[in-house]
């Protein structure tokens, strides 16, 4: 099963070496950022995980609402991995205005390991295809938040956000779902 | 079957985005060089990815074998990935040198999906073990092979190099390997 595979990678490459580091990052962006920044609430200090169930990842959540905008990087992380020496990790703080207009920043990225599934939907020697795609997003979600849980060095790091596919219709669905979230833990 | 899903992941994640890219990044970086480099050979000109069949994976080849050292990295690739702006893509550089005494250059690392193999095995709740991850690195390499031979876009701009276990005895294995896989293409 490619999503069971796929949601442990993720937590093992990936979450595992970058949330316990996500503090850190954030503390000191805020300090180099003081005089500029908006609100940074308590819910903004955890890594946002996009979960799109039809698997369609955006490479720049700008595009997908108006009412998001990048901010800037947070510091590269360099870790050594595999041969590679000084491999980067980073993270991308975006600017999310609300219905009302007031703005919130946080840390957000799609699921990486969701365009691998999309891609593999399309590549008829890959072994899927579109219709098994949503459930693979399923397996994937719940397999990955099972993991987490249970992790102690991720407790309280992160927020995986499903988002379901009635998304087309409202332009403002991601921004609302995303501070919906933020506003939920303060 | 993880393997599978890892060996398109690989593919699809990484190596269809970097390799294109290669043959540019090894040149910009030969001539910033040119005064202190070492021999560039045709087969140096690829992606060499270790695969070793026990999984286990060193993240500074360099303490592998001191018959190779690490030189520099390649200049960077930034590409916006899944809502990370300007997420970044390097190779490391090695300089191998053989039983001869004479050095030659590499872009050398090991297939990181191995990492995830390794570390799965270890973990009882992600449901296989040290027996089959064997097979899952055989899968691994299998798949893998059979994605790029039918790639256009990456087409000779790899090698894959199966690393045998019997690797443990001689200290020079590795740096032998390597150099026995870059002189093959001259
Ligand atoms: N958002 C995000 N930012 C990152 O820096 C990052 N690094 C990894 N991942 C995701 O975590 C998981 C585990 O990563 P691993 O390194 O074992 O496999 C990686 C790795 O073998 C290879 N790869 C990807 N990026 C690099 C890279 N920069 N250097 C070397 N190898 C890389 O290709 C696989 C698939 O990559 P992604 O499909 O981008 O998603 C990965 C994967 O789902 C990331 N996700």
């Amino acid at each position: 099963n490619v999503a069971h595979g796929l949601a442990w990678s993720f937590y093992l490459g990936y979450l595992r070496l970058v949330l316990p580091r996500l503090e850190d990052s954030i503390t000191s962006f805020h300090a180099d950022h003081k005089a500029s920044s908006p609100r940074w609430g308590r819910g903004s200090r955890k890594l946002l995980i996009l979960i799109p169930l039809d698997s369609k990842v955006s490479h720049k959540i700008e595009d997908e609402d108006d009412n998001i905008h990048f901010y800037d990087n947070l510091p590269n992380n360099e870790i050594d991995r595999a041969g590679v020496r000084g491999r980067v990790y980073k993270h991308s703080v975006y600017r999310v205005r609300g219905e009302h207009g007031k703005a919130h920043l946080c840390v957000v990225e799609y699921a990486t390991p969701l365009l691998t599934l999309y891609n593999m939907s399309h590549e008829s020697s890959a072994g899927f295809g579109e219709p098994e795609r949503r459930q693979q997003v399923l397996l994937f979600y719940r397999t990955l938040r099972d993991i987490l849980e249970n992790s102690l060095q991720c407790r309280n790091r992160y927020k995986l956000i499903l988002l379901n596919d009635e998304r087309e219709d409202d332009p403002h669905f991601l921004s609302k779902v995303i501070l919906r979230h933020l506003l939920q833990q303060e």
